[in-house]
């Protein structure tokens, strides 16, 4: 149907320049291309991807080599044959090098064929088709027709990676809307391995098919091949701009290119299986090789891309033309994105006219900002919000990440019905991002352990500020209790740069299509400054600046000094000796302070050398004062006990404050003879009447008896109990002291000391001479024998006839005098 | 409905450094196969075992089993088969 060649008669004026130099090939299919010959009135979708173009800039793919990681890739097809690279093949399901797929009755091995066919059928053979990439080297690698371990995916992703150039994969986890799965230990080595050295170092590029579980409502997020930021994850648009049936939407993917859409929508012709050609191509996997053989377009302009450089001039490129989204919004760099399409429709003349004059982005920063581990509660049918504020990790140079690339979420829920959940985003700069959507048929009750979501929507933006995440619980009918979830543990990494990324570009010629980079997160028609045309300092914000240093920024990122001639510095951190204020400006600290909150003594936050801290004070002195000494293991001084003017330690005070008085090692209130102090009431207090002194409360706390009180065991009383005598001693002083002292055993009162001075006895006994003897009558007066008489000579010498056993047994004994 | 329960397979991925030959040596004094490099992936290696079961969902115990004690084994895992679908 496609007129080739038309009459220039014929042709609108808008598209001169094309039929100038209409580009017309044999191949049977040429004309059925679609989505190559966007820009004719004949077709129907108006936003074109520019690849002839980027053919007419003469780029053709030539010297680069793309691999597609399949069920095989039919190596004699006549349209594949001329470009086939067996080096970029393999067979890893059979374990040999020829990566032929397996002929059945269903030919279910054709995908990899197709998708081939897309990169690089060749031109003008009049076979089927034309490969967008036409003069790429193109391989296949066998790897879907058998069991699919870890390692076959690993194999795959890194065969050969300093020959291969780009890794189509047009597959992934079931996109049955409750599968979340993505690459194991294996695979992700190869990944990393791959960009990291892979094509010499600048990194092997990885393009992957977006999910194709629109119909079952899944979420591209659960794949984590496609949410890995190694990966360029390719979403699809029908002809008519619409989204496709297929298509699922996530915040992880980058791009977008043709394919197929409803019905009445044309689908993609390519290679077919038996060397045959087919117009059936479909779904996402279509998507995948056109972005591959696009990316190839822009290696042969610039072979020197490394895998981020390829990733950037996609996001600057890509454009959302007529694609139809309700959720386009243009992020705070300028860049307009959605979850349906990433950044838009690739644009292959874009690519390779930036590639051409395209310098190194600088190298990536991957700043991992601390984890919340507290656990909060997802509470059905309400929103959880947690707020992180993001550093960016400013404190190390080799991790500091100002301007975005991509950003993961880690995230560890645990919860009973993993579908009614989703997950939003929301940068310092505004910008949300779906992390995840509700899944209707996600019935799981795992949660997600240490998942990794990943959004791009935050490109360019900067990395510091609050990060807000939000966690939606919406029960579905299916969920019988609603029991509450439990967000465990999220954490925030960030990668980009620490530099501008395009600081060392000269963007004039392309002013119209990119913004200044003095004001890249500006509007295109914000005014520019003449005088100044280069990069600002690291340390400006989005206003700009006039000249490439920190005092020529127009506004500060973070903080600034300010001078007497009314400039101003920005700088990242206030340094010691100054703080910073409400207005984000550093000013100086007291001159005793290293840090502190304000501009006073008493505002210190740490001392300068030779001073130190005051405890509760905020203070800074050179010598501890009173009440307060040096603890020499905290350099700060601390308070000594109450009512301790000097001390040396927490415990022990050496000197008291007026009014106080030192007991061992502690201070106490100095009270009145008379008076004791009451460490409760901490008021002296009267002592009982009978003390002079005393320690306490109460007759037994007297230290000293008052006039006309007598000591007695420890008390004084008024006068000596019963079976005491009064006693006088004569003090030192002159004084005379007057106590109460026991009486002798044997006396029942007594006049001083000893047996001899007793003035009454006790029952049963006779007081003779000051000395109790005993009483009793021998009722019978038998005569004692001889041992018995020596016997009670010894009782009676030994003062034992008291007791009156002996008493009875010697009773004459006893009884006489002597 | 696809089966859920994982499926284990007759094939190993190893990470013994130190060479082909130190690989070599080990594959044959447990019974393996060694298969050769993964790829890329430096000291890794596809080790198979001939004699267990090529699709079991219960993963592989046996003499064989001990090469995970082998001191010059830093890791190993026995394949599990993993559910991939063309998009």
């Amino acid at each position: 149907d496609y007129k080739s060649a038309l009459p220039l008669s014929q042709i609108s004026p808008a598209h001169s320049s094309v039929a100038q130099n209409n580009i017309f090939y044999n191949d049977a299919k040429w004309s059925s291309m679609w989505y190559i010959h966007c820009n004719d009135d004949v077709n129907n979708c108006q936003s074109d991807m520019n690849i002839m173009g980027a053919w007419k800039r003469g780029y053709t793919g030539k010297d680069v080599v793309v691999t597609i990681l399949d069920d095989g890739i039919e190596r004699n097809h006549p349209d594949l044959l001329q470009n086939y690279d067996p080096q970029a093949s393999f067979d890893v399901n059979s374990n040999d090098a020829d990566p032929m797929p397996r002929y059945d009755a269903t030919n279910e091995n054709k995908h990899g064929t197709r998708c081939a066919g897309e990169v690089a059928a060749s031109a003008n053979n009049t076979h089927c088709i034309v490969g967008i990439a036409y003069n790429a080297r193109i391989g296949g690698v066998r790897m879907l027709d058998g069991d699919v371990t870890d390692m076959v995916e690993a194999r795959s992703l890194s065969l050969n990676p300093q020959h291969i150039d780009i890794y189509s994969a047009s597959w992934g986890p079931d996109d049955d809307g409750k599968t979340v799965d993505g690459p194991a230990s294996l695979a992700r080595q190869a990944f990393e391995n791959g960009i990291r050295s892979g094509r010499k170092g600048r990194g092997s590029i990885f393009v992957w098919a977006s999910g194709n579980g629109g119909r079952s409502r899944d979420h591209c997020s659960c794949d984590g091949y496609t949410n890995s930021i190694y990966t360029i994850s390719i979403s699809s648009t029908a002809e008519s701009g619409r989204k496709p049936w297929y298509l699922e939407e996530c915040s992880s993917t980058l791009t977008t290119t043709y394919s197929s859409g409803e019905n009445y929508d044309r689908k993609i012709i390519t290679t077919d299986l038996r060397h045959r050609c087919t117009d059936s191509h479909t779904g996402t996997s279509a998507s995948a090789p056109m972005a591959a053989a696009i990316i190839a377009l822009a290696l042969e302009a610039n072979p020197l891309l490394t895998w981020r450089d390829v990733q950037h001039i996609i996001v600057k490129t890509s454009r959302a033309g007529h694609l139809s989204a309700p959720d386009w919004k243009t992020n705070a760099a300028g860049y307009n994105v959605s979850h349906l399409y990433g950044f838009g429709l690739m644009d292959a003349e874009a690519m390779v006219k930036e590639a051409e004059q395209w310098k190194q982005v600088p190298s990536q920063h991957i700043c991992m900002e601390s984890a919340d581990r507290q656990f909060r509660s997802i509470r059905p049918e309400h929103v959880l919000r947690s707020v992180y504020k993001a550093t960016g990790c400013a404190d190390n140079p080799n991790s500091h990440v100002i301007y975005l690339e991509h950003v993961v979420v880690r995230i560890t829920i645990a919860h009973s019905r993993r579908g009614d959940l989703s997950i939003n985003l929301t940068s310092p700069s505004g910008t949300k991002s779906q992390l995840l959507a509700n899944r209707l048929f996600d019935h799981s009750m795992e949660g997600f352990k240490n998942w990794e979501f990943m959004t791009t929507h935050c490109w360019g933006e900067k990395a510091s500020g609050d990060w807000v995440l939000e966690i939606y619980d919406s029960p579905s009918q299916l969920r019988s209790q609603k029991l509450p979830g439990k967000l465990k543990e999220w954490s925030l990494v960030l990668y980009g740069t620490s530099v501008h990324p395009y600081s060392s570009m000269h963007s004039s010629l392309h002013a119209e299509k990119q913004p200044r980079f003095t004001d890249m997160l500006q509007p295109v028609e914000e005014e520019f400054t003449e005088e100044y045309n280069g990069p600002c300092h690291a340390e400006c914000n989005e206003n700009g600046c006039e000249g490439p240093g920190p005092q020529h920024c127009n506004n500060c990122l973070h903080y600034f000094f300010k001078f007497k001639n009314n400039t101003r510095m920005c700088v990242s951190e206030c340094p010691s000796g100054f703080f910073r204020d409400d207005r984000k400006r550093c000013k100086k600290c007291s001159s005793t302070c290293e840090t502190c909150v304000g501009s006073r003594s008493d505002q210190c936050i740490t001392c300068r050398s030779g001073f130190h801290f005051i405890e509760d004070s905020n203070t800074c002195v050179v010598n501890c004062g009173d009440g307060f000494y040096l603890d020499r293991d905290l350099h700060m001084c601390r308070r000594c006990l109450e009512n301790c003017k000097k001390c040396t330690s927490s415990s022990i005070c050496t000197e008291c404050k007026p009014g106080m008085s030192l007991q061992g090692n502690k201070c106490q209130m100095t009270c009145d003879p008379g008076t004791y102090y009451n460490g409760h009431r901490r008021t002296c207090e009267p002592c009982h009447r009978a003390c002079a002194t005393c320690a306490g409360t109460g007759v037994e706390a007297c230290t000293k008896c008052a006039e006309g009180y007598l000591l007695e065991d420890w008390r004084c009383v008024s006068s000596c109990s019963h079976g005491t005598y009064l006693l006088e001693q004569p003090l030192d002083n002159g004084q005379v002291q007057r106590s109460c002292k026991k009486c002798d055993n044997s006396c029942f009162e007594c006049l001083g000391p000893g047996e001899r001075n007793c003035s009454s006895c006790n029952s049963g006994y006779n007081l003779e001479a000051g000395a109790c003897m005993v009483s009793t009558i021998c009722k019978d007066a038998n005569e004692e024998s001889w041992a018995e008489g020596s016997f009670c000579v010894l009782v009676k010498k030994n003062n034992l006839c008291q007791r009156r056993v002996l008493q009875q047994l010697c009773c004459r004994t006893c009884s006489q005098k002597g | 409905p696809p089966c859920k329960a994982r499926i284990y397979t007759n094939h190993w991925a190893v990470r013994i450094p130190g060479g082909p030959e130190v690989a070599e040596h080990i594959a044959q004094k447990y019974g393996y196969r060694n298969m050769g490099q993964i790829g890329d992936l430096r000291d890794h290696y596809h080790f198979y075992h001939s004699r267990t079961i090529k699709r079991s969902t219960l993963s592989s115990r046996g003499r064989h089993s001990f090469i995970s004690m082998e001191p010059k084994v830093e890791w190993i895992e026995q394949q599990v088969v993993k559910r991939r679908i063309k998009r």
